[in-house]
């Protein structure tokens, strides 16, 4: 699975993932990736794409569940980041992406590694796979 | 109002024996599709339109799991999906069950602009595809040699196989001797996305 997140200069967010699913998978099995608020969502407040296992990410709509936290419990974005992967998850894996709408970007995984890569207008970027 | 801020993965749940030269593979995959988004939003370009592009560019690249060098089905084939969404106004496009989509992100873009839904799956999409004139390829483009192998490998193992198309079968074999699990399988011979 591939995803990408993005604010722009007029603090627009936006949000696209894509995949092949799971290798050996049953045809006809459709993952977590087109699902609207499961691995792919985008508001007014952030953008997020997930990665992982499917069937938990589909079940903790975990890409909502990001930009729900920032809007209900006023939680910042790597804040509403940790929280969703820390409690939304039950025993399942995953990783996210996510940016808001004042320009910051955050990332969180509880698995083996994740490949990503962030940068800011500011200067900052990072690309890494571990911790 | 802050400024422009970007962010890509290539999938989570990496094998802990990635061969070292693999991760340098992924490294440079990933700055060089980060540094075509940035240039984009240096230029002005908008959050949709530069998440479609660099999506894009990741399906054309057959390192990771999407496009060319997506994962096999049981039966070989490949089958795609992929969503997109734009903050503004909430809009939003998927497709799933693609088969000879070349970039699954362009035809949920066009989901989202030129359809009255916004999830469209299998014949429907494929049919959609040739009506907007999206390019097309035979199935055959997306699999990639590695993948047979994995595919091999998961159909030995009687599961399905992680995804990361990294491992040598020892390295994969060895990896399933790992502590790690997932959802109670080792971490290597489960297939998280």
């Amino acid at each position: 699975t591939v995803g990408c997140v993005v604010v722009d200069r007029e603090g627009r967010c936006a949000a696209a993932t894509s995949t092949g699913g799971l290798m050996n998978k049953m045809t006809g099995r459709i993952g977590d990736s087109p699902m609207i608020g499961a691995g792919t969502y985008a508001c007014e407040v952030c953008g997020v794409s997930c990665t992982g296992e499917g069937e938990a990410i589909i079940r903790g709509t975990l890409a909502r569940e990001v930009a729900a936290v920032m809007e209900y419990k006023g939680l910042g974005l790597q804040d509403a980041v940790d929280f969703v992967i820390k409690n939304r998850l039950d025993e399942g894996f995953a990783g996210l992406i996510a940016v808001s709408n004042t320009g910051e970007v955050a990332y969180g995984f509880n698995c083996n590694g994740m490949f990503r890569g962030c940068a800011c207008e500011d200067g900052f970027m990072e690309v890494g796979i571990w911790e | 109002m802050g400024g422009w801020a970007i962010a890509v993965h290539g999938g989570a749940g990496v094998d802990p024996n990635l061969p070292p030269q693999r991760q340098q593979q992924a490294k440079e995959l990933l700055t060089r599709v980060l540094n075509l988004g940035i240039s984009s939003l240096r230029s002005n370009a908008s959050a949709i339109d530069v998440v479609e592009l660099v999506v894009r560019e990741l399906e054309t690249d057959p390192l990771f799991n999407s496009g060319r060098g997506s994962a096999l089905t049981e039966k070989g084939t490949v089958e795609m999906e992929a969503s997109i969404m734009d903050g503004t106004k909430r809009r939003c496009g998927a497709v799933s069950g693609l088969t000879t989509v070349k970039n699954p992100i362009s035809l949920a873009r066009l989901v989202m602009d030129k359809s009255p839904h916004s999830y469209l799956a299998f014949s429907g999409a494929e049919d959609f595809a040739r009506q907007q004139g999206v390019e097309l390829v035979e199935n055959e483009y997306f699999i990639t040699p590695e993948n047979v192998g994995m595919l091999k490998l998961a159909k030995e193992a009687n599961t399905i196989l992680f995804d990361y198309r990294i491992p040598t079968y020892d390295t994969c074999s060895a990896a399933i001797e790992s502590p790690l699990v997932m959802n109670g399988l080792p971490i290597n011979v489960y297939a998280p996305e």
